[in-house]
């Protein structure tokens, strides 16, 4: 699974994720990708969410829009509404990761696995990163 | 103004240093800056988020280091079905394809049928006949092969035989 989240100069956000699912899936499985509010969300001023991960389980606990809720209606930050909503994943057995926006730019990225393939860019360069503790 | 930012991913899952070679590593690494740098080309330049994630996504679609477009993995069929979707926060509006089959780029499907539906998600041979009708650039399933993907198929099935077997004595 691929995804982005950006915020551009207008201070709007968007979010993108695409994948091929899991290896030897059965026909006609769908996991969260192609769900909004599972692995995709953006609301300009609150956040833009792409997940990836064990979808079965990121659909059950609406990963990317329990984040943003937990952002628009509780006030927390993007990095402790995406923990809060990835131990709820873990909780039920799952695993994977969030990468993150808020409106103001302000980005995190979350895994509960052990590497995550990540990056970021904005005016001051480009940053990437694999593993855990990166 | 806002100052612009994207980030992206690629997958996450058990990922070690352990079990990574200097040479793929600096392969994710480029892969990953490509990306970034075809979202940050529209960014920098006043485009829209919303064109942003998905120019980012597309190279990585194509590139068979990532699980999506070329380089997805197989079904337990042999064959590979393939999800996308994308959303833009400033009214909200969404587009999704689902279990698509023959789209090169799923991520330009989806935006389709944001762009240029009245609906949300389309699935199946129904959005592939979608993304055809819209003039995306379709392939034939094969397309995704990758042998490295075909070897985790290989394996993973021999592991359910096992599996399997091991279960019944």
């Amino acid at each position: 699974t691929v995804g982005a989240v950006a915020i551009d100069q207008d201070g709007n956000l968007a979010a993108a994720t695409t994948t091929g699912g899991m290896t030897a899936k059965a026909a006609g499985r769908i996991g969260d990708s192609p769900l909004i509010g599972a692995a995709t969300y953006a609301e300009n001023g609150v956040c833009a969410v792409s997940a990836t991960g064990h979808g079965e389980y990121f659909i059950r606990v609406g990963v990317a829009k329990t984040i943003c809720d937990r952002v628009k209606l509780a006030g927390d930050g993007i990095e402790s509404a995406a923990e809060s909503a990835l131990a709820e994943v873990a909780e039920l057995g799952g695993d994977g990761g969030v990468i993150v926006l808020d409106g103001d730019g302000g980005y995190a990225f979350v895994f509960n696995s052990e590497g995550m393939y990540r990056g970021v860019v904005d005016a001051s360069g480009a940053r990437t990163a694999i593993y855990g503790g990166e | 103004m806002t100052e612009w930012r994207l980030v992206v991913h690629g997958g996450a899952g058990v990922i070690t240093r352990e079990g990574m070679s200097p040479e793929k590593e600096a392969a994710y690494t480029a892969a990953l800056e490509t990306a970034l740098e075809a979202g940050a080309a529209v960014l920098r330049n006043g485009g829209s988020a919303l064109d942003a994630v998905e120019a980012a996504v597309i190279p990585m679609e194509d590139d068979p280091l990532f699980n999506s477009g070329h380089g997805a993995v197989f079904t337990a069929a042999g064959t590979h079905e393939l999800d996308a979707s994308i959303m833009d926060g400033r009214a909200r509006n969404a587009g999704a394809v689902a279990g698509v089959t023959r789209v090169r780029n799923p991520i330009k499907a989806a935006r389709a049928v944001m762009d240029k539906s009245e609906h949300v998600m389309f699935a199946g041979s129904g959005a592939d006949a979608f993304a055809e009708a819209q003039g995306l650039d379709m392939v034939d399933n094969s397309y995704f092969d990758t042998d490295r993907r075909r070897q985790s198929l290989e394996r993973v099935l021999e592991e359910r035989v096992r599996t399997a077997a091991d279960r019944h004595g």
